[in-house]
């Protein structure tokens, strides 16, 4: 009995490791198809522009986007080198990463939030290699964990 | 009886745990593989951008500050304190080691 | 003086979850509101 329970213990512990790799794998997907449909939406756009976009109007990865309001004052001081920043604000402000900006920008086929239309994911099945269609599937029904579950 | 059952449940169950967490273990890295040479200049690294347009369709408020830096580098936010005149100063702090930092202020305005 | 997590929170590019950020995005609203 006592050998029982060390090893339910061992389970217990084993399943939430395994819950947590599986979120974060669930995170490394979305950004591998965000990333591929970033790369051939932008692929697309120039060869019908017939050439890339003036360097000056875009951001390349990786980046981060501060949000704040028009009224508040940002206070900027800069290194010679450009190696140091410190911004003072007199308001309160946002940070979101690359990745949240792809995915407002819907380049992870509404897997983040579960709601991803058949043709979506279609399309970010073919992002991923076959072993990862399961986790596609199940992101695109909005329940992760249940993969553990139907695996095993 | 019981107990003998349930210790053998449970090992079976142990040993397909760790089948499971070396096959997790595997897809996460052949996807930080993948996430790596997508972003290498070689392969789609010219490709991997956003335009400002792009950007302002995707926030509600007005002003942007969109801040490209090396991979690596520090960003420090301090739990905001009373200033002087009992103001809350908000302050972020941005520590690169490897190259400078590009800040563009976006005003959508 | 050398930073406590209470002092300051951190954020590495292409270096954290995209979660410390949200982290620090609820900090900043909690302050604002206390």
């Amino acid at each position: 009995a006592q050998e029982c329970q060390n090893l339910e213990v061992e389970r217990q512990r084993r399943l939430e490791r395994i819950k947590q790799k599986q979120s974060q794998l669930q995170e490394l997907i979305l950004q591998q198809i965000a990333f591929k449909n970033l790369v051939q939406r932008n692929r697309q756009n120039e060869q019908q522009a017939t050439r890339s976009p003036p360097a000056n109007s875009v951001i390349h990865l990786p980046f981060i986007i501060v949000n704040t309001s028009k009224k508040t004052v940002i206070d900027c001081s800069i290194s010679n080198d450009k190696f140091e920043y410190l911004f003072n604000f007199d308001n309160t402000f946002e940070i979101h990463d690359d990745i949240e900006v792809l995915k407002r920008m819907g380049m992870a086929c509404g897997l983040e939030s579960g709601n991803c239309s058949p043709e979506n994911l279609k399309v970010a099945r073919s992002l991923v290699p076959k072993a990862l269609e399961p986790y596609v599937t199940e992101m695109a029904q909005g329940s992760i964990n249940s993969v553990y579950v139907a695996s095993t | 009886k019981e107990v003998l059952e349930r210790l053998k449940y449970i090992k079976t169950d142990i040993e397909d745990l760790k089948l499971k967490e070396k096959e997790l273990d595997q897809q996460k890295m052949w996807l930080q593989q993948s996430i790596r040479s997508i972003m290498d200049r070689t392969y789609g690294g010219r490709f991997t951008y956003v335009t400002h347009e792009d950007i302002c369709n995707c926030f509600a408020r007005d002003t942007l500050l969109a801040i490209q830096a090396p991979s690596g580098t520090q960003l420090e936010v301090p739990v905001p304190e009373k200033g002087h005149c009992g103001q809350k100063k908000y302050q972020i702090s941005l520590k690169s080691r490897s190259g400078p930092i590009h800040v563009l202020l976006i005003n959508k305005e | 003086s050398c930073l406590t997590p209470q002092t300051a929170m951190l954020y590495r590019f292409n270096g954290s979850p995209s979660k410390s950020l949200k982290d620090i995005n609820t900090m900043i609203k909690q302050r604002e509101q206390t």
